[in-house]
């Protein structure tokens, strides 16, 4: 009786949420937020790297800046938010 | 503290802003009241006013909208992103969105305020019990007409107080139907429905046609949220089907099962496989007001803060005590400086030898009873913000304030007379007047104050009398403003009622109280000041007027002191 339930995840018609993997999700996290983008200064671009995106998105949230993809970041990250990206672009 | 680059803020302290559109979540009144307690959070602790216009550009437009709503940074459904507003500035900026694939209510569960019943519009108490059985929801049980209603009180069967719940059979909001309810079956398109639809709409919202056949009459509302109903999937607004089937197997209650999220759902049909309808279950929902004060911040000048516990942190998390923290404080007074001045105080009660009101004394008699307070002349209408009533007197514009009126002529070029002592000619009179009008037809002069009137015969008196004697009930507290309605019918307003009063009948005709802002769309629910000059009905709020032609349409907002008394 105490066999694991072992889920089977549907697609519901009409749902805007999809579901995503870890890092999905949080890839698209750092970048709607302002964490991970592509900034453009005298014509130079520059990709910021995601370790030290995830770094600075800890340091916002008050989380320890471990600029990996740990549980706490991504529980973060699945909390309901503001829109208005952290850092201004 | 963040505040945007460039440290954008408005460059004028008295802030408009414009609500555009509703949810069908809360009563549109609640959603004022949300957005207002919001605005107060930051006039409490800057030099900053924030009055509310009804059409036209405000600084801050407030909407709700579903994933693509006209800006390019759509909402993601229910959860995840709740609203977003743009810093201080022209155009888009300063506006606030609010996601409305989320349930909206005050952070507690549904917030359901009902209409009409007996008990003034309260709200429901969830859990009350009727017949012994306990609700946490509205209930159409002991109904034949399958309207939802709730009890207000924890015990119906002791208490006997209830209230309708927001349904299409009742009311629809927004649209061109004036609030009617749906009809159903309705034919749109020449279809025919016989349940609100998001048909032909891009928005996702539900709407209904109010006559039975749209294609030929256009008259339509959108359909409010019942209690019960499903947030978000594609049955909004239908009820769970429980038992449902899903993958084969019953569920008698919302679960999280197939999906990543954990989120609760349900069927709306008895088969998910087959039919595959399903939506959210009600939760808690997010606080409207707690989520607008923080986006307003955003409105005025505030970025995110990375402290936890600040309004301005970008998380929701509900709270009970007043929002704002320390950090916030700082920094929207970085921006605006601290709040100056003392707080408005009401008026004192003048000293008077009027004796309390005694139905028993009601006869005709010459008055001798006064005000004391002397007339002074350096008293001016301009620097007054508000007054205590504004009404026409054989033709001239009145204004009273504390003892004292006002008067605008057009005989008199338009130019403000006055201070006269209210006890000088109307010796019967309390200093403060909330409303006033005169019967066209006899010139008999109504005052009231309080729940008191008094009705003035050229220089004979009656009064004072209860307004219960009027038949207004004995729970007003005062009568805000006074419209004449043809001959011999004028609506007391009070609140947010208004009741019609048969001037000869003395007595309130009988389909009474109304709501205001059904029959007034456009116009502040708590107006103090109502009357009609030139043609036009003026309902004041502070210091600005709305005007409102013969058709019932808001054709101006404007300011009293520049407008009307020509200052």
């Amino acid at each position: 009786w105490s066999h694991p339930i072992k889920s089977t995840f549907v697609t519901f018609p009409g749902d805007i949420i999809k579901n995503k993997t870890d890092s999905e999700l949080a890839e698209s996290y750092l970048k709607k937020f302002g964490y991970l983008n592509t900034e453009q200064r005298s014509g130079f671009q520059s990709m910021v790297s995601t370790g030290k995106a995830l770094k600075r998105m800890q340091r916002q949230m008050g989380l320890e800046e471990t600029g990996e993809l740990d549980k706490a970041t991504l529980e973060a990250m699945k909390q309901p938010r503001c829109g208005v990206p952290d850092v201004a672009n | 503290y963040q505040t945007f680059d460039g440290d954008l803020k408005w460059d004028h302290n008295d802030i408009t802003y414009r609500i555009v559109n509703y949810s069908p979540d809360m009563e549109s009144s609640l959603i004022d009241d949300a957005f207002a307690r919001a605005f107060n959070v930051w006039s409490q602790v800057t030099p900053l006013t924030f009055t509310r216009l009804f059409d036209g550009t405000a600084d801050i437009m407030i909407s709700f909208g579903k994933a693509d709503h006209g800006d390019p940074y759509p909402f993601d459904g229910k959860d995840g992103l709740l609203a977003h507003a743009y810093p201080p500035g022209e155009g888009v900026q300063g506006d606030a969105h609010f996601d409305d694939d989320e349930f909206w209510t005050l952070g507690k569960g549904p917030v359901v305020k009902t209409r009409y019943g007996n008990a003034n519009g309260a709200l429901c108490h969830f859990p009350f019990t009727f017949e012994g059985r306990s609700y946490t929801t509205c209930t159409t049980e002991g109904r034949t007409d399958n309207l939802p209603w709730c009890g207000t009180t924890a015990d119906y069967d002791k208490d006997k107080e209830y209230g309708f719940c927001p349904s299409e059979l009742l009311y629809t909001f927004g649209g061109n139907a004036d609030g009617a309810e749906c009809v159903f079956p309705f034919t749109f398109l020449g279809e025919e429905y016989d349940s609100c639809t998001t048909e032909g709409r891009s928005d996702g919202y539900r709407w209904c046609a109010t006559t039975s056949n749209f294609d030929k009459d256009k008259k339509f509302g959108f359909c409010p949220t019942r209690d019960t109903a499903v947030i978000g999937g594609n049955s909004e607004g239908e009820p769970c089907h429980f038992p449902f089937v899903f993958l084969g197997k019953k569920y008698s209650s919302c679960t999280s099962e197939g999906r990543g999220d954990g989120k609760l759902w349900c069927g709306t049909t008895d088969n998910y496989d087959d039919d595959k309808k399903w939506g959210f279950c009600p939760d808690k929902g997010y606080s409207l007001f707690l989520v607008a004060a923080h986006e307003f911040g955003h409105a005025l000048g505030l970025d995110h803060s990375n402290i936890r516990d600040a309004l301005m942190y970008p998380m929701y998390s509900y709270v009970e005590k007043f929002p704002l923290h320390k950090d916030d404080i700082e920094g929207i007074q970085y921006l605006y400086g601290p709040k100056t001045g003392p707080d408005p105080t009401p008026p004192q009660p003048r000293t008077t030898t009027t004796p309390f009101p005694d139905d028993k004394s009601e006869a005709t008699k010459p008055t001798t009873t006064t005000t004391t307070s002397p007339v002074d002349p350096t008293k001016d209408a301009c620097k007054l913000g508000s007054f205590d009533t504004i009404t026409v007197i054989e033709g001239e514009l009145h204004f009273f304030k504390d003892g004292h009126y006002w008067k605008i002529s057009s005989r008199n070029g338009e130019s403000v007379m006055g201070p006269f002592s209210i006890s000088e000619r109307w010796p019967a009179l309390p200093a403060v007047i909330d409303s006033a009008f005169e019967d066209l037809q006899t010139k008999k002069m109504y005052f009231f104050s309080g729940a008191r009137f008094w009705v003035y015969t050229g220089k004979n008196v009656l009064g004072p009398r209860s307004i219960e004697k009027l038949g207004l009930p004995n729970t007003i507290q005062k009568v805000e403003g006074a419209l004449q309605r043809g001959k011999g019918k004028v609506l007391l307003f009070s609140g947010e009622n208004f009741w019609r009063l048969d001037v000869k009948a003395q007595k309130i005709d009988a389909g009474y109280p109304r709501y205001t802002d059904v029959v007034f769309g456009g116009v502040p629910n708590d107006a103090h000041d109502v009357f009609q000059y030139k043609g036009h009905m003026y309902f004041c709020r502070e210091r600005f007027y709305w005007r409102m032609n013969s058709r019932r349409q808001v054709d101006r907002v404007g300011y009293v002191k520049y407008d009307l008394l020509k200052c």
